[in-house]
């Protein structure tokens, strides 16, 4: 389905469809963590969480329509991020807790065992406060959360793209994802101008989430390079993938 | 990215 024959409401609609089941972590080790425990923990949920992501994307309407190359650097590009906001959805309700899972539920001051997490900890509790300060809707969230999708590129996709259509298609889904994110805020009743500024204060978070995901790449990475936790299979590859673009 | 690639690709979730 091409994303402009879809009105906001319906396009908001595949989006509740298309969200990724709960995953939890199954075998959680036994408290207190230690840092390469809890780093396993970690990863091994990102990494199950990582193979449910690209089905989702994948349901997002007019993704599959995009080049192979671009749904590749896309979800490369912002996979951390989304992982973060849907952490911090899950958490919304439980301040100074994050609910990585509903089995791997961690209080800030666990971030003390694990070198340099716990300033990440902090930014995501951060931003979370302020998602709750905001009463963010689900409908809102699942918009956001597609925006980061498909506003995560850098560089001009096309670059190294062998499909010039693709980009036209990235700006159209872009515009489509924005009409129902407005439309949502526009259902809630507020006034106009309100609504405006509702729209910037959501928005405005995403820099944050993106600002997080940069700290929590660059841990993830240091994590890996002193072998405090073996970072494998799909996780590996999206590391890898920021790795390889930094340099 | 060979995983990746490979789940995008499946077309059965």
């Amino acid at each position: 389905i091409f994303p402009s024959v879809l009105s906001p409401e319906q396009f908001v609609t595949t989006l509740i469809e298309a969200e990724p089941p709960n995953v939890l972590l199954m075998n959680r080790p036994n408290k207190p963590f230690t840092e390469a425990s809890m780093m396993m923990s970690l990863t091994k949920l990102a990494d199950k969480e990582l193979v449910h992501m690209i089905g989702w994307a994948k349901k997002i309407p007019g993704f599959v329509e995009l080049c192979l190359y671009d749904q590749v650097r896309l979800l490369e590009s912002c996979w951390l991020e989304i992982l973060m906001v849907g952490l911090m959805w899950r958490s919304i309700e439980h301040p100074g807790k994050l609910i990585f899972a509903a089995d791997l539920i961690l209080d800030r001051d666990e971030g003390k065992c694990v070198e340099g997490i716990l300033e990440i900890f902090d930014m995501l509790l951060a931003a979370t406060s302020r998602l709750r300060e905001l009463k963010l809707q689900h409908k809102e969230y699942l918009c956001l959360k597609a925006m980061i999708l498909l506003n995560s590129n850098m560089f001009p996709l096309t670059m190294g793209s062998d499909d010039p259509d693709s980009s036209v298609k990235l700006r159209h889904l872009l515009n489509a994802i924005t009409d129902a994110l407005v439309w949502v805020i526009a259902k809630s009743g507020l006034p106009y101008r309100q609504q405006s500024n509702r729209l910037a204060n959501l928005l405005m978070l995403l820099s944050h989430v993106r600002h997080a995901s940069n700290k929590g790449m660059e841990h993830l990475l240091s994590m890996r390079c002193k072998n405090v936790v073996p970072v494998y299979d799909l996780l590996l590859e999206m590391l890898n993938a920021h790795t390889l673009r930094d340099h | 990215s060979h995983k990746l690639v490979q789940l995008l690709a499946t077309t059965a979730e």
